[in-house]
């Protein structure tokens, strides 16, 4: 049997609408150490690991490794149909055909539960080689999201250059052309609001703003986002889920042609 | 510019 809990389901419904955009369909790899899912986009130009460890849940139960490939779209339905406030029960048996997801109020009044079909998927697992990073970038989430969305008026694409004195996001376009720097935070009040700047060597690298801008769905996950990046490696862009994982987006750069 | 597949860098397991 495979059962696991969430006191609150906000965090699995920030999860969904955090990756519904990038993937149709994906495998959740349970076992007795937790959550796995890694999945790529249609287009296979970015890659979704998403890891949710057994002990952050409230209540969780794993008997026997499980491979449930679900659809996105109706899992994010479901989700929506629940309360912030909510405790989110899965629930699957062995080698289940179905997943159910029950909803419970928090008076206990209500109790709501979704039957969900499990799809068979031919998944493709890849094996991501431990990097060291020529520069690792912490920023506040919502900086790094407003920075996506307004370049992306002006172009495609934004280029991305860190160096120890900041990082620099351009975009350029028919339109016109612009630019945003961000200098390392001196001395920060909180830390949810620091730019941090950890930097062996300077990079520069252009990714789509398409991709960017479905990342930063993320942002709801956490106050702070992690770019990780090196020449011609894709970029790592890692949102924490409270204390019980993480989720990181692959992005492979643009290559001039 | 274009766009290389994730596939590409990483190994298939």
């Amino acid at each position: 049997m495979f059962e696991a809990r969430l006191a609150q389901s906000a965090i699995l419904k920030k999860v969904l609408e955090a990756v519904k955009d990038l993937l149709t369909e994906a495998t959740f790899e349970c076992s007795d150490s937790g959550i796995q899912v890694q999945a790529m986009d249609n287009a296979h130009v970015s890659l979704v690991s998403l890891n949710l460890r057994s002990d952050g849940f409230d209540k969780y139960r794993c008997d026997r490794n499980l491979s449930m490939g679900m659809n996105i779209g109706t899992m994010t339905k479901i989700l929506r149909c629940a309360s912030s406030e909510d405790t989110v029960t899965l629930r699957a048996w062995d080698n289940p055909d179905n997943i159910i997801f029950i909803f419970e109020s928090q008076n206990k009044e209500k109790l709501s539960e979704y039957e969900m079909k499990l799809i068979n998927m031919d998944q493709e697992h890849l094996g991501i080689p431990e990097t060291v990073y020529s520069c690792v970038v912490k920023m506040p989430s919502q900086e790094f999201a407003r920075i996506c969305k307004d370049l992306s008026q002006f172009g495609e694409a934004i280029t991305i250059a860190c160096s120890k004195e900041g990082i620099k996001f351009t975009a350029a376009g028919d339109y016109g052309n612009a630019n945003i720097k961000l200098a390392q935070t001196a001395e920060a009040d909180k830390e949810e609001e620091a730019v941090i700047i950890d930097m062996q060597e300077p990079v520069k690298l252009t990714f789509a703003c398409r991709y960017l801008n479905s990342f930063v769905k993320a942002t709801p996950l956490c106050a702070q986002v992690k770019l990780s990046m090196s020449g011609d490696v894709p970029l790592v862009c890692e949102y924490q889920i409270g204390d019980i994982g993480h989720i990181r987006y692959y992005l492979a750069p643009k290559i001039d042609d | 510019m274009s766009q290389r597949s994730i596939t590409s860098f990483f190994t298939r397991t």
